[in-house]
């Protein structure tokens, strides 16, 4: 348990964050249960190499034996014997908009989950706890709807070009002002995929002979584009302050390896919200450690924007920081927006350089125009600006149902990962076996989660996730909650020995 | 129920149960044999 | 191999392994401590110095496709705690065989073999070596 009191200094605001630990019988049992499972799995490759049972998987024929192998026998192996038996609750195709209830496609499967076959029935209005929607913009009505709707009969859909060159519409500079002035920073740069705008900008801000130093659970997009970039990169644990400023302090004292050069830069890379461990990035101090190390800090606020914060800002907001103490403030519409793609704030001499550095600025088509207009609609919305407190009530919304969302769950006796206002609601199972089973009982009981597996996630800490919403109301929360509690009590995931006292 | 998800059986196939519930089986019937003939 | 119950979960698979053998009605208890032992070896060098790459995905671009699981542990730091527990559990079975065979020379030959296939692999100087 991580608890910092808000008592002067560097906290505003008290900062409550648990791990619980695995139970050890827990964790003997998961253990056992990935043995068999990879013992039967064996049996199973056995019988496939002897033909005795028909291989579904994708193989070389007989006459392609010779060449190069195409598949990586091995590296499937989890797919096909672990992943393939319960993937009925991954990939479930939903015929609605994202919202707080969805309507899922029924489909069943006759050969344990090879292939699916639609029964034609939809089930209707099932509970969304699964989607990033933080904020219930995943909406088709209303008034970022009519306002995409319009920009789509005005501009098209399709851009077809980049920002630099003939695709640079005057909406992306109305949306780029919009964002500087969001996010309280000199100027902004959208691009039109989330991931990309990690992957390809790191690389336009670091090269060889600088540092990144990167939290553990970092998003696979800003590992792609440390990599790319050639930088030297060093992991530092988890939301741990100690373990980066030791490396900070290592990096200075040492410089570069062998030629013990200084760095020429030293860029510390978090997150706001790391969205599988439903933890909130202790800013502050990091903060305070870039400006005693004079490093850079590259923040990706892609749940926190939105979802944090009395004014939706971000974890700048939360924490009541100011924005300019954060080198780069990157971020997604995706989750908060109801919307797709990334953006990149900062100063203006930053701004112009990547504009014309970024990979996204001179490669990727420009985002689509209605893309465009649903984010500025709904960011005018939550900054107020369209003359209505909706944005403000659905961040308050927001955190609320966050606070009793984890308090309920607490109180029921389940093991809650991370920080009690994050709307990332990470619930441990362990078992392999649990994922499944969760995520099948809660779906005939009409809700839809997230359920986590290795090996995204560690071998002993299988988990359900859900993602709170404003659009969430008090009677789904509370169905919600009965629910996981029955199949919690059906299951025996009940584990944490910490009682919390309604 | 609770037998099924903790040996995780429960992601398996009926006839990989089948086998693994007659090993099972097998090795505490011989466990038990030993155990009383050593006794 | 060094996150929370995987060392104890170890020891109670060979616990349960030398269980299972023991309720072999017709086998002696040196047969079962060997077969032990030469199981145990046997599934540790499968597992741990045999197959390469990793039974996933991993998005390091197949950096560790041609690695063993004992060269890709702890991200080839040598000398960790797990290493460690790794190289004394065969020995330490090693020992406990050898007293319940009660030094028999052909049980001896068969152990002492069968301990110096795991434990060659794992020194330092071989680490990559093909």
């Amino acid at each position: 348990v991580r608890h910092i009191a808000c008592n002067g200094g560097l906290y505003n605001r008290p900062f409550n964050e648990s791990f619980e630990e695995t139970p050890m019988l827990v964790a003997v049992l998961t253990y056992m249960g990935y043995g068999i499972l990879t013992i039967f799995g064996y049996l199973r490759d056995f019988l496939r190499e002897w033909k005795i049972e028909k291989c579904h998987i994708a193989r070389e024929r007989e006459e392609q034996k010779d060449f190069v192998p195409l598949y990586q026998d091995f590296e499937n192996f989890y797919t096909r014997n672990l992943y393939m038996r319960i993937r009925d609750s991954w990939n479930r195709p939903i015929c609605s908009v994202p919202g707080a209830k969805m309507d899922l496609v029924e489909r069943v499967s006759h050969d344990y989950n090879w292939t699916f076959e639609y029964t034609g029935k939809v089930l209707k209005d099932v509970i969304n706890l699964g989607s990033y929607n933080y904020l219930g913009f995943a909406e088709n009505t209303g008034v970022c709807a009519e306002a995409a709707a319009e920009v789509t009969k005005k501009y098209g859909v399709g851009v077809s070009s980049t920002r630099q060159e003939i695709g640079n519409l005057d909406k992306h500079e109305e949306l780029e002002k919009l964002i500087a002035k969001f996010l309280g920073v000199e100027s902004a740069m959208a691009f039109g995929m989330g991931f990309a705008t990690n992957s390809m900008n790191i690389p336009a801000l670091v090269g060889k002979g600088c540092l990144i130093l990167s939290d553990e659970l970092n998003h696979a997009s800003l590992v792609l584009g440390a990599r790319l970039s050639r930088s030297t990169i060093r992991v530092f644990k988890h939301n741990n302050i100690q373990s980066l400023e030791k490396l900070l302090r290592d990096a200075i004292v040492h410089g570069q390896p062998r030629t013990h050069r200084p760095w020429k830069k030293i860029l510390i890379v978090v997150e706001g919200i790391y969205s599988m461990e439903g933890s909130i990035v202790q800013l502050p101090e990091i903060v305070a450690l870039k400006k005693k190390y004079k490093a850079y800090l590259y923040l990706d606020e892609a749940h926190s924007i939105g979802a944090l914060g009395p004014n939706g800002r971000g974890v700048v907001d939360y924490f009541g920081l100011d924005p300019r103490d954060v080198d780069v403030m990157m971020g997604t519409f995706t989750k908060s927006f109801g919307s797709a793609g990334g953006y990149i704030g900062g100063k203006k001499e930053l701004m112009d350089y990547l504009r014309t550095h970024s990979h996204s600025a001179v490669y990727a088509t420009s985002m689509s125009p209605p893309v465009v207009e649903q984010i500025i609609a709904s960011m005018k919305c939550i900054m107020g600006e369209d003359g209505t407190t909706i944005g403000r009530e659905r961040v308050r919304q927001l955190a609320e149902n966050t606070t009793y969302f984890r308090r309920r769950l607490q109180e029921m006796g389940f093991i809650i990962y991370g920080n009690s206002d994050s709307p990332v609601v990470p619930m441990m199972l362990y078992m392999p076996a649990k994922i499944g089973a969760f995520g099948r009982e809660m779906l005939k009981r009409n809700i839809g989660v997230v359920v986590v597996g290795f090996p995204a996630t560690p071998i002993i800490e299988s988990r359900a996730r859900f993602c709170i919403s404003a659009a969430h109301t008090k009677e789904m929360l509370d169905m919600a909650l009965s629910v996981i509690s029955e199949v919690g009590d059906l299951l025996h995931v009940k584990y944490s020995r910490r009682r919390i006292l309604p | 129920y609770q037998y099924l998800p903790v040996t995780a059986l429960y992601m398996l196939e009926p006839w990989e149960r089948t086998v693994f519930n007659s090993l099972l089986i097998s090795v505490a019937g011989m466990a038990v044999y030993t155990g009383y003939v050593f006794m | 191999m060094n996150s929370r119950g995987m060392w104890l979960s170890y020891v109670l698979g060979i616990g349960l392994l030398h269980v299972i053998l023991l309720s072999i009605p017709f086998a002696s208890v040196p047969v079962v401590w060997t077969l032990t032992n030469l199981i145990h070896n046997m599934c540790m060098y499968i597992f741990l110095h045999t197959v390469k790459g990793t039974p996933f995905e991993t998005p390091d671009q197949g950096k560790c496709r041609l690695l063993t699981h004992w060269e890709q542990m702890d991200y080839g730091i040598q000398f960790t705690a797990s290493r460690k527990f790794l190289t004394i559990t065969p020995i330490v079975l090693y020992f406990l065989t050898s007293f319940y065979t009660k030094y028999d020379r052909v049980h001896f030959v068969v152990n002492t073999v069968s301990l110096l296939t795991v434990l060659i692999p794992k020194l330092p100087q071989l680490h990559g070596v093909r």
